[in-house]
């Protein structure tokens, strides 16, 4: 069973996944077309 | 045998678990490591283009930072001065230029609707876009396929390819999806 | 302490108005002049007068810069796209104020104030990180810290001349306020950290292009924290989303370091399996199949390979760890080399599993640090022991030996749980052909030959058919000595009860003994 802090470490873990990463965070600033993620279709390609 | 979890059967037994547990899954056979988004065969290093520990897929040319002389960066003088992006007044060429390097991005749907709208249509199974040549009289045509000479977009080649193709209408995409202004 | 009286003010001036002049000019553009006028300002305001000012100024301005963001993520009215680019506009700016200060600190060829000074804003930084994570817990944001390390870390990367004088202590100090704020220590901030170890110029950097590989051991050490703080959650087996996010990272990542940099992964996987908890079996294989680059493995399923002729298993592998060490404490340690060197006195093998033994708490019954350090000390010892004879080892050789007394004794006398530890820190060493690989395959051959019960030779199989259980890869010493345990008509390994113990037991050796033969 996990120990009492362990189980404090997963509950910070808990609420930073629901603010993931955006991609654009690591990148610098784009001036034309910024990401704009979208969820296409599976067989849409992929790559 | 040994009767605790160290031995065969305590592996059987977390086997067997797994097989109703989706969560011990992937720890007790692991998971397909090819299906992680990287090309692992590839002959170049893929850090150089590695999109991080969520991307789907590998950075794209366009996300990709150079330090190039300052000269070069112009968008800040001409960027008020270019028309807006309108995909109704594009050609063809560049509407397939926009869905095949914008993967999984809004535009890719707006060029895929753009597309559709001029009756090109995505085969599912062949995943790649195809039209009826115009003029072109059908061989064959029933309620649930047809068969006749279409242009195909290919994509390795960039241009239209004319084949004779037998074309189930269920394998077509139907109308994409246009909503997505909230996205954009 | 207390800020001097206005310093607060002055501070949000000076920052507002270099978010105006750095944002109005053009993108990329040279702001050296403007960021001239801007630092005879902040001498003006007396900001640069004394070490503490600048401190405080550095703090503060990060707590604004911070505080902006917060302030933003949370008015729902604006979209998050243009929330976002709000953001990175103020952190960019900001980011960029540093790096000018860093690099314009001190004369051109002097690195030390530029190193000292970018330790500074790095510490405060993860000051603020960390203070603001204790704080509001739940309701921490990882992204201004995140986007202001990654793009100081660009900045500080361009290729400039005085930037490149101090490349190397740039990387030192990222991964050493990366240390600091590893996930165990910032739980909150374990994502955006993960981003930002495997950031495609921070990898490069610390992989490719530091001169003689000096900075593979802080990367190592990044690892470590990695695997230490997932490591609880994953011996739990029963993956939270959250967790599963995180481990599904670290895959991506390793995948990454086999492909790119395999020596890497080859050098350093004692360390990194010393923490991956054991049943965390198909990220530990990818470790433990990396080989370098230069080396053409022999495909394990050859009819009649012969292991024993192949040239590799002359070499050792590079092993940067010093295992020697890591036993203790000293008393045990002396009487370990004494007995390897006179096999004497014999209680020595039976009070080796007490020294192994730390508690009888479930989970924590074994030091298996210990464990893993004096099997591969004892199989290092064996092999040079071996060598001074002017033999090479084999079957024979590595038996009726201090060394081999020391193995079977720990593979009869442990309880099958201490087993299990003992014969996986075996199975780690199964890797690319090399001297280790092939004497511990010899000897787990040898252990499930001279068992004098079948529960040894049960649970040797467990270890091994675990791992091959599990999807690709495979590291090649763990196949090749499967092969052999099948195939080979001495260890009459169909003949043993737990093949057939179950009918997908029996299929799986089926299936396993398929795919090998």
């Amino acid at each position: 069973p996990l120990q009492k802090e362990h189980q404090s470490q997963f509950q910070y873990m808990e609420a930073a996944f629901y603010h993931m990463p955006h991609p654009s965070d690591s990148e610098r600033i784009r001036p034309y077309v910024q990401r704009t993620p979208y969820p296409t279709q599976t067989y849409y390609i992929q790559a | 045998m040994v009767n605790d979890q160290f031995g065969i059967v305590g592996l059987l037994t977390f086997i067997r678990a797994a097989e109703t547990d989706p969560d011990l899954v992937s720890l007790a056979l692991g998971q397909d490591l090819t299906a992680l988004g990287l090309n692992l065969n590839s002959p170049e290093n893929l850090y150089p283009s590695f999109g991080g520990p969520w991307a789907e897929y590998p950075c794209r040319p366009q996300d990709l930072d150079f330090n190039v002389p300052p000269e070069y960066i112009i968008n800040h003088a001409i960027r008020d001065k270019l028309a807006s992006l309108k995909l109704s007044r594009y050609k063809d060429d560049l509407l397939f230029f926009i869905f095949y390097n914008n993967v999984g991005e809004v535009l890719q749907m707006m060029a895929a609707s753009e597309l559709y709208s001029r009756e090109w249509r995505y085969h599912i199974e062949e995943k790649v876009w195809i039209t009826q040549v115009p003029g072109m009289v059908l061989i064959e045509k029933t309620s649930t396929y047809e068969r006749g000479t279409y242009y195909f977009f290919d994509a390795q080649n960039w241009r239209k390819v004319a084949k004779e193709f037998h074309l189930e209408y269920n394998k077509l995409e139907s109308r994409p999806s246009s909503n997505f202004s909230s996205h954009i | 302490y207390e800020d001097p009286p206005g310093l607060v003010e002055k501070t949000d001036y000076l920052l507002r108005e270099w978010i105006g002049i750095y944002n109005s000019q053009p993108q990329g553009r040279d702001t050296t002049k403007q960021f001239t006028m801007f630092v005879h300002q902040m001498n003006v305001h007396g900001i640069l007068k004394t070490d503490d000012l600048i401190t405080r100024f550095f703090r503060l301005s990060t707590q604004i810069c911070v505080e902006t963001v917060y302030r933003s993520l949370t008015d729902k009215s604006v979209s998050m796209n243009l929330t976002r680019a709000k953001i990175y506009h103020t952190l960019d700016a900001f980011v960029k104020l540093v790096a000018l200060l860093v690099k314009h600190s001190g004369e051109a060829n002097n690195t030390n104030t530029k190193v000292h000074l970018l330790n500074k804003v790095l510490g405060i930084v993860a000051g603020c990180l960390l203070q603001d994570h204790d704080t509001r817990v739940i309701d921490f944001h990882q992204l201004p810290y995140q986007r202001i390390f990654t793009m100081l870390f660009l900045e500080l990367n361009s290729p400039e001349p005085v930037l490149e004088t101090i490349n190397f202590h740039v990387l030192t100090a990222f991964c050493h306020t990366l240390h600091i704020l590893r996930p165990s220590k910032a739980a909150g901030f374990s994502y955006a950290w993960l981003e930002l170890v495997s950031h495609r110029t921070f990898m490069g950097r610390i992989l490719a292009n530091s001169p003689q590989q000096k900075g593979w051991p802080m990367y190592a050490q990044l690892l470590i924290d990695l695997f230490k703080h997932l490591s609880p959650f994953l011996r739990n087996a029963e993956l939270a989303k959250p967790v599963t996010m995180l481990y599904k990272g670290t895959l991506r990542v390793l995948l990454v370091l086999l492909h790119d940099f395999p020596e890497f992964l080859c050098d350093y996987h004692y360390n990194f399996c010393d923490v991956i908890p054991p049943n965390c079996i198909q990220m530990r294989n990818l470790i433990l199949s990396a080989f370098p680059r230069n080396m053409r493995l022999p495909d394990p399923f050859t009819p009649n390979l012969k292991v024993d002729m192949l040239p590799e298993i002359s070499y050792g592998p590079r092993i940067l760890a010093n295992v020697s060490i890591m036993i203790t404490p000293a008393q045990f340690k002396k009487e370990l080399d004494s007995y390897l060197k006179a096999r004497a006195p014999v209680t020595f093998l039976s009070e080796l599993r007490s020294n192994l033994q730390l508690s009888s708490a479930p989970g924590v019954r074994y030091n298996i640090l210990l464990m893993n350090a004096l099997v591969l000390y004892v199989g290092s010892q064996a092999i040079s022991h071996i060598r001074s004879k002017g033999q090479t080892p084999n079957m024979s050789t590595i038996a009726h030996s201090a060394h081999m007394d020391i193995f079977q004794n720990l593979a009869v006398d442990l309880d099958t749980e201490g087993r299990y530890l003992f014969l996986n820190a075996i199975a780690n060493q199964l890797r690319y052909p090399n001297s280790h690989t092939h004497y511990f395959s010899c000897t787990l051959l040898y252990l499930f030959a001279e068992a004098n019960t079948e529960a040894i030779q049960e649970q040797i199989t467990r270890v091994l058919l675990e791992r091959l259980i599990v999807n690709r890869p495979h590291p090649w010493g763990l196949l090749i000595t499967f092969i052999e345990l099948i195939k080979n008509p001495t260890y009459k390994f169909w003949s043993h009860e737990f093949v057939r113990c179950a009918p997908e037991i029996e299929k799986l050796f089926e299936s396993v003994a398929r795919s090998c033969m």
